[in-house]
């Protein structure tokens, strides 16, 4: 059976929050290494990789491999009755019919019980190749989030180009063009505004901002965001959790002119 | 501009 707990409801509603409009159904795998989800959107141009490692709740406990099959607009539903300071409780038989979630308040004496009916769901899995990125940039998520919907509004898609100058943002569209360059800096005093920009060669790489200010849904989740590209390659957008969890966007180049 | 490619293009089925 399965049985996890996290201190704060919060992690998982954000994380559902932030997949939930490019995902719809999908399984949570969970075996004793923690609970991991692999899917791509419909029209199989964007991949989400979600990682809760065991060592992010307390207790842990998976003693065969659990694939739940969730709708998430359905889990969407249930986690709103979850306050964010709420502690989350998890809880599947070993061959599931439905996924017991109980919210306990720390504050009060409340508890809530919540069964969600789950869903076979046939899902192919991807092997994503280890990657030595040309280029990895590590900025402020809401930089990250302003720059991507500041874009959208002139284009659809986005040239990146990273060199030893800075990472460059850019775009053309029917009403003008914009283009946004960082350079790498830090702040001592906050580093969550830091700007690391580490290259290898320059990349120069097209995406579809649509997708990306989907990916941005996750700003809520970590103050800095890893974006890593190589030419030819999908784009990784990466959103670290505590204990080595993560949730991960991987994205299709745009080809050609 | 330019067409989008398929994720699947880069990453194999396991």
């Amino acid at each position: 059976m399965l049985e996890a707990k996290l201190d704060q409801a919060s992690i998982l509603k954000k994380v559902v929050d932030a997949i939930k409009d490019l995902v719809q159904d999908c399984n949570f795998d969970c075996n004793d290494s923690g609970i991991a989800l692999q899917a791509m959107d419909n029209s199989h141009v964007a991949l989400v990789s979600m990682a809760l490692k065991a060592e992010s709740f307390q207790p842990y406990r998976c003693d065969r491999n659990i694939a739940l099959g969730l709708n998430l607009t359905s889990l969407t539903k249930v986690l709103r009755a979850a306050q964010n300071e709420d502690m989350l409780t998890l809880r599947a038989e070993d061959a599931p019919d439905s996924l017991n979630l109980v919210f306990e308040s720390k504050a009060d004496d409340r508890i809530s019980e919540y069964d969600l009916k789950l869903m076979d769901i046939d899902q192919e899995h991807l092997g994503i190749p280890e990657t030595e990125y040309a280029a990895t940039i590590t900025l402020p998520s809401s930089e990250f989030r302003r720059i991507c919907t500041d874009l959208m509004a002139l284009s659809e898609s986005v040239t990146i180009d990273a060199s030893k100058d800075g990472v460059k943002f850019s775009c053309t569209g029917d009403i003008g063009n914009g283009a946004v360059t960082l350079r790498s800096h830090t702040n001592v005093d906050k580093p969550e505004l830091n700007v690391d920009i580490e290259l290898s060669e320059p990349v120069s790489l097209t995406f579809s901002l649509k997708y990306l200010v989907n990916f941005c849904k996750a700003s809520a989740l970590s103050h800095q965001v890893k974006i890593c590209l190589s030419n030819e390659v999908p784009l990784l957008v990466e959103y670290a959790l505590e204990n080595q969890s993560h949730l991960r966007f991987y994205l299709a180049p745009k080809i050609g002119d | 501009k330019g067409s989008q490619g398929s994720i699947m293009s880069f990453f194999s089925k396991k």
